[in-house]
């Protein structure tokens, strides 16, 4: 169990330290076991500085950039552990438009060997979708989809059919 | 295995059956403040076997039943459906196991039903079943709700707030 | 202090269903005690439907009606004991154009006695604005301001002038 | 009274001193993630008399000081100054209050000042005083660091998930 979770840990730390230098184009990531020389018993503290700016304790990192770090974690243990679809809920909130570029390029390659559900506010995220639902309220308090457009690789053919409306 | 359409009817803001076909890559999903979008969300994540009725922001099981509106009356049950395919054609043990040829399914459609009495049904292909035998599809396929499968901003804050011994636990979840 | 407590009470009360209704377009919120039949010792809940929804737990809202009824009851705080300014770092974050929208247009109202420092990246909400600073961080770890924009009512004079860049 | 600028030097991400000019109405402050926004707001709260650092995101005092980059050096101190307009000449019962004529201000500027060794200094238009002076100003004046005059998601969010008894909290700075 010792070496199973050592070596899942490293794999993490491995994979978040890459997901991390190409979210935030640079910068230092790294996981530490603290509080208990047994590594079964030990916590885990994320440790991270963006590119430029001198290693200091997370809480004091802004909200878009303690939103990246998160992101960049969870698909770490994502990559080391991949389940065939993943859902994400508005996560990209936080993020300005540069920080959108970035997370919306990473997920495109993600998606390759993965199925994502993406809820989003945000143009750029909504644009590297192949298939795109609206959902509404007209009537108070029933959701109702009202809308699907193709809008990835279907694109072309849709844009040929005059499917999209 | 790879998600092919959701069904949802009578669960939260969704009185009147609603389906979405999904595609390999990336769907999306848009819409204003407060129309259905994370409850979509909370259907999958009920469906996927999520017991903890918090984390589906409700206080009571019996929440999750669409509790009508100004124009419409409350519904007596909530019915979700996870269709997947089934390329290696497994087949649940439950059903029978793959020895059982004529139950190697090209497709696995999960659905979960409450009623206002507290009762619940769970069905695979449309055949009863318990909690357990569901929990074993996504166990053998790999589906299951792990820490990171379905991510809300909720998931995001955690995992920074969490004490370094309450992180651990997610990460052994991934070993 | 009961008095004191039940008069300023009742004034939140009238506050936020006015404020809820102006931000919601309709709908309906009340503050509630609950606990303690003694009103210094009883605890507040909050209880609202959007229009035409009906009443339920708060948790069953989504996350921008959330932050719009958390918007309400903090502006009716205000309106009862208001300060001189406010500093609103990025609560607009959740809410989509129409409730933007709506929130603006009640700012710009209690924009009238009240001096405002909005931290936004929404266009809408910066347009509001009187003056509007822009701040980077070109060199790596240190803040910077690097535009002074007059957007509001000095906009004339500025576009005249041409001190608008 | 009206805010009438800020003063940011060595606070946090700003290690140059940046001067902010307030108006009457609305100021906006727009910028990418992680260039200095809530570290502006942070300024503000801790000029005010914010003591609990946890708010303003440290873990301890020293924290708020410029730590350093890539290309500079740690600075020694940090130093915030807010200026408001005085219409009605309040003078500070600690600098003689209104009798003393010669004290009648145009303009009130708070100075909060910290060093590496922990030591804080605080000041009312330039003269040294104690934090209990500056929290009599604001509290003459209305200007306190109540639970609404700063709001961030942070607060937005507390006061939906808090429990009923601690929702009363806020209440009653309010009564
Ligand atoms: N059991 C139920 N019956 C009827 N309506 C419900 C039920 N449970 C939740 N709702 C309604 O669903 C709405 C919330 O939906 P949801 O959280 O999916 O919104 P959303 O699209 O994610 O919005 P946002 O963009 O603000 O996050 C609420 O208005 C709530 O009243
Ligand atoms: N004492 C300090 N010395 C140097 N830099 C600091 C110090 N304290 C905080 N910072 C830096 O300030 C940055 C955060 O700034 P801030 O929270 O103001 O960003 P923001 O503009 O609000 O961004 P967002 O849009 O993501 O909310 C962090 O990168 C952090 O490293
Ligand atoms: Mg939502
Ligand atoms: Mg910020």
């Amino acid at each position: 169990a010792r070496s199973l979770f050592r070596t899942t840990l490293d794999n993490v730390r491995k994979e978040f330290r890459d997901v991390f230098i190409n979210l935030f184009q640079g910068g230092e990531a790294d996981l530490k076991l603290v509080g208990s020389q047994d590594i079964l018993e030990a916590g885990i503290d994320i440790v991270v500085s963006p590119p430029g700016k001198k290693l200091s304790s997370i809480s004091l990192l802004s909200g878009g950039e303690r939103a990246l770090t998160s992101i960049a974690l969870l698909f770490a243990l994502f990559k080391v552990k991949p389940s065939p679809f993943c859902v994400l809920d508005e996560i990209d909130a936080p993020l300005d438009e540069n920080n959108i570029e970035r997370f919306t390029n990473f997920l495109k390659d993600l998606a390759k060997d993965t199925q994502f559900i993406i809820i989003s506010h945000n143009k750029k995220t909504l644009s590297i979708s192949e298939i795109l639902y609206g959902v509404t309220m007209e009537e108070p308090g029933v959701s109702k989809m009202i809308s699907v457009k193709f809008v990835g690789r279907h694109k072309d053919d849709a844009d040929k059919n005059k499917t999209e409306t | 295995m790879e998600l092919k359409s959701l069904k949802i009817f009578g669960f939260k803001s969704f009185p009147d059956e609603t389906k979405f076909e999904f595609e390999p890559g990336v769907t999306a999903i848009v819409g204003p403040n407060g129309c259905g979008k994370s409850n979509i969300v909370d259907a999958i994540r009920w469906t996927l076997g999520e017991q903890n009725v918090h984390s589906l922001r409700a206080g009571l099981t019996e929440q999750l039943i669409f509790n009508g509106s100004q124009t419409r009356q409350p519904l007596g049950m909530a019915e979700v459906s996870l269709t997947f395919s089934n390329p290696s054609h497994y087949a649940p043990p439950s059903l029978g196991g793959s020895d059982k040829v004529n139950l190697t399914f090209s497709e696995i459609t999960i659905t979960r039903k409450i009623f206002r009495s507290g009762e619940s049904e769970y069905f695979i292909n449309k055949a009863p079943c318990r909690l357990k035998d569901i929990t074993e599809v996504f166990m053998d396929t790999g589906l299951g709700v792990n820490a990171y499968s379905v991510i809300s901003q909720d998931q995001i804050d955690m995992i920074l707030n969490a004490k370094p011994e309450e992180r651990r636990y997610i990460f052994e979840e991934a070993a």
